[in-house]
This record gives C-alpha cells, structure tokens and sequence, in this order.
C-alpha cells in the first residue's frame, strides 16, 4: 500500500490524537 | 513418546517450517481451554501447561523425559469455565473466564508462597463481551449493561488482587476482541460487532479512533497489532466466513490501517489450504504465525507475511484437534482434542 492509498502518515499518530481526541 | 511423523498436507510446494512432536499429556476430563504459564521452579522458571475443563483447571509440570505430571487442579465448580486468559509476562499464574453462554465472571488462579497454597480470587463480574491479558500484569474487559457498554483495565496484584481500575471511553458498537499494541505499552485496539477497528490510549482512557472497516469481511476479530512508520498494522481472523471463490477460505488477514486518516489496505490474506481441510474455526496468532483448527478436524498453520500456509496436523485416528495455542514466544505449539489430549510440538 502507498501513502496516496491510506493518506498522509504521522509516526506520532498516538500523541496526536491523544491531544486532539476528548478528554 | 517416539516423535510423530507428520504428512503435512501443503497447497504449494515443500514446507519451509513444520511442526516436530515433542511431547503429550491426557486430561481425563473433557477440554474446554489449554495454554501455557511460566511457573516458578527451581533456579529460575519453566513452562507449564493448563488444561481446563468446564468445572476445574489443572497445572502441569515437565518430568523428563517427554512426560507430563498434574501438580495441582483449582476446582471450579458453580460456573462452566469458558475459557483461559492468556496474561504475558506473568509467572505463577493463571486467568479464566467462567459463564454460561457469556463470560460472567472472571478469576485468577495462583499460588501463594505466604500460605503455601493455591487458591482463586475473583477479579471481575458481569455480563463481559471481550477479555484481554496485557503486558505488566493488566487485564482489560468489555461488559454490556441493556443501557450501556462499560470498558474497563485492571491492574493485578501479585496475590491475586486488583490494584487500580481504570474506565476506558466504550465505543456505541459492542467491542468483539481486543488487542495490545506491541511496543506501545499504552495503545490498545478493539474490534467491534460493527464493523471497526477502535483505538484506546490506555492511561488517558481516550477513545482514539474508530475505523469502520467495510463489510466485506464480516465478524473478524483482532488477535494482534502493531505499529510500524506510522501504520497500525492489526492481524484479523474470520471465525465465520464462508469460502468466496476468488480467495478461498479465508483465515487470517493483516490490515494497515493509517490512524491519522482512518483509511486501510489489505497486506496480506492467509486462506485455508484448498481441498477437504474445511473452514476456520478459531485460532492463535503470535509474531507471524497464525495457528487454527479448521471443520474438518485438522490444525492448519501459515506465515501470516506472506499468506502461506507451511505446516498441517492432520486429524488423527484418536479424533479431531480442537484447540490451537501458541506458547513460549511461538516456539511451541499446543493442539488439543476434545477428550483432553494436548500434544506440544516445536515449530
């Protein structure tokens, strides 16, 4: 799979989206 | 005790691994569950097995040579025991789900070196969906009230207590199964009778991300996950999928899924070997190996990276292989009959 298939990746993708995510 | 030969039956070409009979043990009483413990021995720790039948659980202990030797049974006998919880990393004991139909509760088995005795504690009640064991001694479990879903981790205690709970945020679906991601000591994964693949943060209690994944490969549940340059790569099994005639029978499946868009892509698909193996039943999973009894009686493994399957334990004339389980980091393989016969082999 490419990065075009699945969309722009983060290798920080879990603090991320603990930050943005509801307490 | 003379190792087995074993006619693995391979859709394409010479196995790369196989399996080697090690050793058997009989319970006399109908399995239900088997897995394997660390257990404290003399100088250090050894594998042990866990045979468990609807009213009690047995420990076993290696005798030289190739011989097995029950030394002790928890009797259990109000509730049916479901099912053994597997909990890494822990030594000296045992986790089981107890219930009828559903889990209704759960307990740990364990020895405890101040009394000198075995005995069980009771972790948890209630009418639980999905049970995982993680790293550092934690247990996480789904329950479903008629009005909501409760997700909840619990941190245990060397005696058998509970130590400290901590509620994560439920999806609306009801979570199927869960998963620790490897590495990532505070990321779980769950899969849902919807369709998705949910994201926790275990400290926060967040839910992260829930990935709806199509229904084109209904009811999988998760058996593992990963993270890997930004991928979360989950490996998902379909207890109840039907042959499709462009890929067979489906067994194994490992998915990449981007967490930051919530997009997937197929990696790799594991199929039943084609002709009378049958379906998947339930299976293990440790690192890439995939590990199931399929209908027709047989246990089947496979290189889930490279979808292929290399060795085959056919049923044999005692009966039909029920249970499949991975111990000592894959390099054992439990097959267990109904009628309490597990045999380890090296893979």
């Amino acid at each position: 799979c490419s990065e075009s298939d699945l969309g722009p990746i983060s290798l920080n993708w879990f603090e991320e989206l603990s930050a943005e995510a509801p307490p | 005790d003379v190792a087995e030969p074993l006619t693995p039956v391979l859709p394409d070409g010479p196995r790369e691994e196989s399996l080697q009979f090690v050793s058997e043990l009989k319970d006399p009483s109908c399995s239900v569950d088997v897995s394997a413990v660390w257990w404290a021995a003399a100088g250090g720790r050894e594998l042990r097995v866990v045979t468990a039948s609807e009213s009690a659980v047995s420990l076993w202990e290696p005798r030289a040579p190739c011989c097995w030797a029950r030394v002790h049974t928890w009797r259990l006998p109000e509730i049916p025991v479901i099912q053994i919880v597997p909990l890494p990393d822990t030594c000296n004991l045992v986790c089981v789900a107890l219930g009828e139909l559903e889990i209704g509760e759960i307990r740990l088995l364990l020895y405890s070196s101040e009394t000198d005795s075995f005995k069980h504690s009771l972790v948890k009640t209630g009418n639980i969906k999905a049970v995982v064991g993680l790293k550092d001694w934690r247990l996480v479990s789904s329950s479903r009230t008629m009005q909501e879903q409760q997700v909840e981790m619990v941190s245990l205690s060397e005696t058998g207590g509970s130590k400290d709970w901590q509620t994560l945020m439920p999806p609306e679906e009801t979570v199927t199964a869960f998963a620790e991601v490897e590495g990532m000591r505070e990321a779980l994964v769950g899969t849902t009778a919807g369709n998705s693949i949910v994201v926790w943060n275990l400290k926060t209690g967040q839910l992260l991300r829930n990935m709806h994944v199509g229904y084109s490969y209904p009811a999988f549940i998760c058996h593992r996950a990963y993270s890997d340059s930004g991928l979360l790569f989950v490996v998902l099994s379909h207890p109840h999928a039907k042959e499709s005639e462009s890929c067979g029978s489906p067994a194994f499946r490992v998915v990449a899924f981007n967490p930051r868009t919530g997009r997937s892509a197929g990696v790799m698909f594991s199929c039943v070997p084609p002709g009378p193996a049958g379906r998947y039943l339930e299976g293990d999973v440790w690192d890439t190996a995939g590990a199931a009894v399929l209908t027709s009686g047989a246990v089947a493994v496979w290189d889930l990276l490279r979808g292929r399957c290399t060795a085959v334990l056919p049923p044999g004339p005692a009966g039909h292989w029920a249970l499949a389980r991975w111990a000592a980091g894959g390099a054992v393989l439990l097959a267990g009959r109904r009628d309490g016969t597990v045999q380890l082999y090296r893979y």
